[in-house]
């Protein structure tokens, strides 16, 4: 769900915005 | 499924209304909080024994030296073209007037420019300032620098418009700077309604003449305490996440919304964390600072003692500028921390709280850290009505509402949890 327009711009690293998504 | 269950606890679950209970117990207790009180003192004590029985861990307090300023009775009467009791504050730090007080003609500006170009006839008068409120940053600068600005062109005293955008006739205190070599003048703050009322007689050409009295002491600094309680970090101790707000207050009012909500927020989001068996890998600490209200003199105490720790904040939170219906946060750090603050707030969709502003500008206590590089936030709230009640007598706990204290602390607990647990630091410099 994080992968939405607004996160896309990020630089973060995708196993990063996997583990964040995993708390919700 | 962690932010789902912490969010579910507090808005339907056994957490509900918690914040709001713990807070509404504490400012029935205790009332308003200033440094320099006992009263202060005693609700740091209170802060302590509860963190205690809640199970918060390495409680503890640091004393900090801070200003003792007492306000004593007062009083700003208008004695020509027509008697009327103003509604006034002293402001804080302000000298009092001589037993009899003050009786003077009155001079109004509207700026400090209005000033310079009327010096010449300011000599032996009471000078007040109806200043037009722009904003609090921008305006503030009257409330803190009057008396000076003013004893320079040998004024005997300053009053204040109070610095507030809406006003039902109440007086808004605040610390004010008395510059070196300057007369200290006695200062306070008057309502807008009279400060404009006032504004109109001069512009009428009628004399003015106020009585002004006032009894306020600056005594020796007294010993206070930061108050600090933790989740100790299960993985990374050292790590340190901060949550913050300061428990100190003003002398008017109850301080429930400046900034009991803040304190709360932050103090109870640990110990919902704790209740419901969240331990992250960093640690969490909830630090309420002392004698915010004096220039940030806990804080800039804690950084300096803790100066060494410093490389080890990981993130550091405070809010201190209303917990209204929350928004998201409002964010200083570096691009990439950005993105992981709007990542982690992506989890928080169902509670509308996904927004990620810039800078961190409603957490004074903690910008000594965001300015060595250390990303942080603070608590981006619809607070549009926050200086309506700010340093005033109608800052009490009707000012909080439960809801949004129940959405605001699900938002904090969640952020403050994920950022301590991840993988990976909090981007910086």
């Amino acid at each position: 769900t994080i992968f939405n327009n607004e996160v896309n711009q990020c630089t973060i690293p995708p196993e990063l915005q996997k583990e964040i998504a995993s708390y919700k | 499924t962690v932010v789902n269950r912490i969010i579910h606890s507090l808005l339907v679950g056994d957490l509900q209304n918690t914040t709001y209970r713990r807070l509404a117990e504490f400012i029935d207790k205790f009332g308003n909080r200033i440094a320099g009180s006992e009263n202060l003192e005693n609700a740091i004590d209170y802060m302590l024994n509860k963190s205690v029985e809640l199970g918060l861990e390495n409680v503890h307090s640091e004393e900090v030296y801070v200003p003792h300023w007492v306000r004593g009775n007062e009083s700003a009467v208008l004695i020509q073209p027509r008697y009327q009791n103003l509604n006034m504050l002293g402001l804080g730090s302000s000298v009092g007037t001589p037993v009899d007080g003050i009786t003077a003609e009155a001079v109004v500006v509207d700026s400090f420019e209005e000033l310079e170009n009327i010096a010449a006839h300011v000599y032996g008068k009471i000078v007040i300032f109806n200043e037009r409120y722009i904003s609090y940053g921008e305006t503030v600068k009257y409330r803190q620098f009057a008396a000076s600005k003013a004893a320079e062109q040998g004024a005997v005293a300053t009053l204040v418009r109070s610095i507030t955008p809406f006003s039902l006739n109440t007086p808004h205190t605040g610390w004010q700077d008395y510059s070196d070599n300057v007369t200290k003048i006695p200062t306070a703050c008057i309502t807008a309604e009279d400060s404009h009322m006032l504004r109109r007689m001069q512009d009428r050409g009628e004399r003015i003449i106020i009585k002004l009295k006032m009894e306020a002491q600056t005594f020796s600094p007294k010993l206070s305490r930061n108050t600090i309680a933790e989740i100790k970090g299960g993985e990374k101790p050292e790590k340190v996440v901060v949550v913050s707000g300061h428990l100190d207050s003003w002398d008017v009012g109850e301080g429930a919304m400046d900034d009991g909500g803040g304190a709360f927020l932050s103090w109870n989001s640990l110990v919902i964390l704790k209740y419901l068996g969240l331990r992250p890998k960093r640690t969490l600490r909830a630090i309420l600072w002392t004698a915010e209200e004096e220039g940030l003199v806990g804080a800039q105490a804690y950084v300096k003692a803790h100066k060494n720790e410093t490389q080890n904040f990981n993130f550091v939170m405070e809010s201190d500028e209303g917990t209204f219906t929350p928004l998201g946060l409002k964010y200083t750090g570096i691009p990439d921390g950005k993105c992981v603050l709007e990542a982690i707030l992506s989890l928080l969709k169902d509670i509308n709280t996904t927004t990620v502003e810039e800078p961190a500008d409603g957490g004074p206590d903690i910008t000594f850290w965001l300015s060595e590089g250390i990303p942080g936030a603070s608590l981006l709230n619809r607070a549009e009505s926050y200086f309506w009640y700010h340093h005033s007598a109608a800052d009490t706990m009707d000012v909080e509402d439960p809801e949004a204290l129940n959405l605001a602390t699900a938002l904090w607990a969640s952020v403050a949890y994920v950022v301590a647990d991840i993988t990976a630091d909090m981007p910086r410099k």
